[in-house]
């Protein structure tokens, strides 16, 4: 396979045939093409250190360094196309996984993680994201919506009003993330909705991230008195993430719709065939 | 009798940040998920009353909690069942429905009685002998209002099911 790619009438989704990740999404409708890098990473959570005895734990996010590490390299993929969708199967590691799923007619991709239990035996923390690397030239801003209406402009390594001096470069530009973030340039928006509430950040230019799972060994220090940690081998967490790639005068339009879509989905009942007349009295 | 004040109640106790964040202890989160089960049972007696009355047909409304993780006991052993579909947006809405079943083709019909196309996915597991079918079509439903499709097992015929076995392989190989 020299092109591995699923797609429908709308979107292309293009993937690295050597490392199963996601390289490129296209908006075939309105002719828009972005490369994108998605793929998961884990921040090990900080212990304390010689600036601050802080741990990061269930209030406080202190990751121990800047840079996450990758899951994995490379996942193991699998391909799975019928008429009505199509799908890649992607196996990150035995704690990580994700289906990055195409149904027809739709005009956003959707991504759905499964992540957990996180090991945690040798002693680290970890604070699971998912990001998404594009080439977009995003000068420091980003997108959150604070409370699932307003959405606010976010600007790297700065307050609106105050002047930041900023010790925790990571965490101190996680913001809440309650049903979507983006990130554009002048033509194009990359949105992405969630399914739950999470954090999010936009820690370089063109880079989008959010955590989708975290689980930590030791306590905060902050009043719980226990770390984020389940009992027994740990929680397994599986989410949706909606990707859409739009112009920028066109995005909200989209967005606005399909948040609408997710938050108030449909109700799913089912009955065995059968079944008496029902009657009021 | 349906009743929907459990629900509310525990929905009201969780909002607290500590049911929203997870900075609670283990044994408080584990109540919390306690409160909700317990709301959740009477609500879905109200819905089933609910839509018999709508309807106008008394069945055995089934809920499957734990479609996520591709589980639901009537969809996988009946040969021939019903999805209701609620729409609570004040819009018509097409849904994708995906629901676990038994290795088959199915044969789905719309209100109206006309055939809906359908696909069997098959879901990898980690077992490597393992998959599991997934039974995937599209469902239009009103505005504020219910659409009924009906779903049969045509046990006769060869599943046209695609074999993701066969593409790993290949990638496994690169």
């Amino acid at each position: 396979f020299r092109v591995l790619a699923i797609e429908n009438e709308y979107i292309r989704a293009t993937f690295n045939p050597d490392t199963g990740f996601l390289t490129e999404i296209r908006n075939k409708d309105k002719n828009l093409l972005l490369p994108v890098n998605q793929s998961f990473f884990w921040y090990g959570a900080s212990s304390g250190d010689l600036e601050s005895w802080q741990t990061s734990g269930a209030y406080i996010f202190r990751p121990e360094g800047r840079k996450p590490y990758p899951v994995s390299h490379y996942a193991q993929i699998r391909l799975v196309k019928t008429p009505l969708v199509q799908e890649l199967h992607q196996n990150f590691s035995a704690w990580c996984s994700q289906v990055v799923r195409l149904y027809q007619g739709q005009r956003h991709l959707e991504l759905e993680w499964t992540v957990g239990p996180i090991p945690v035996g040798e002693g680290w923390g970890k604070e699971v994201i998912s990001r998404f690397d594009t080439p977009l030239k995003t000068n420091g801003l980003f997108y959150t919506d604070s409370n699932g209406r307003e959405i606010l402009q976010r600007k790297r390594d700065y307050r609106p009003t105050w002047e930041l001096d900023l010790w925790e470069p990571v965490a101190g530009n996680y913001y809440p993330v309650n049903t979507r973030i983006y990130i554009k340039d002048r033509n194009m928006q990359l949105t992405v909705l969630t399914d739950r509430s999470q954090g999010g950040s936009s820690l370089g230019n063109g880079s989008l991230e959010l955590m989708v799972h975290r689980r930590l060994v030791k306590d905060d220090g902050r009043g719980l008195q226990e770390p984020l940690k389940e009992n027994g081998s740990g929680l397994v967490a599986r989410g949706r993430h909606l990707v859409l790639l739009d112009r920028v005068g066109e995005a909200a339009a989209g967005h606005r719709l399909l948040a609408e879509k997710e938050v108030l989905a449909p109700q799913v009942v089912l009955a065995p065939d059968g079944g008496a007349l029902y009657h009021p009295q | 009798s349906g009743n929907c004040a459990p629900l509310n109640e525990a929905m009201a106790v969780l909002q607290h940040h500590d049911a929203v964040t997870g900075t609670a202890r283990q044994l408080v989160a584990e109540d919390y998920a306690r409160q909700l089960s317990e709301g959740w049972g009477p609500s879905e007696v109200l819905l089933s009353n609910a839509l018999a009355r709508l309807s106008g047909s008394k069945k055995t409304f089934t809920f499957c909690r734990d479609l996520n993780i591709s589980i639901c006991p009537l969809s996988q052993k009946s040969a021939s069942f019903q999805v209701i579909l609620y729409n609570p947006l004040g819009r018509k809405v097409d849904h994708m429905v995906r629901l676990p079943v038994s290795k088959s083709s199915f044969h789905v019909k719309d209100p109206s009685g006309q055939t809906v196309p359908n696909s069997v996915v098959v879901v990898p597991s980690a077992e490597p002998q393992e998959h599991y079918p997934e039974l995937v079509f599209s469902a239009s439903v009103p505005a504020l209002g219910f659409s009924i499709y009906s779903v049969t097992k045509i046990s006769h015929q060869k599943p046209s099911i695609p074999l993701p076995n066969s593409i790993s392989r290949k990638f496994r190989s690169r």
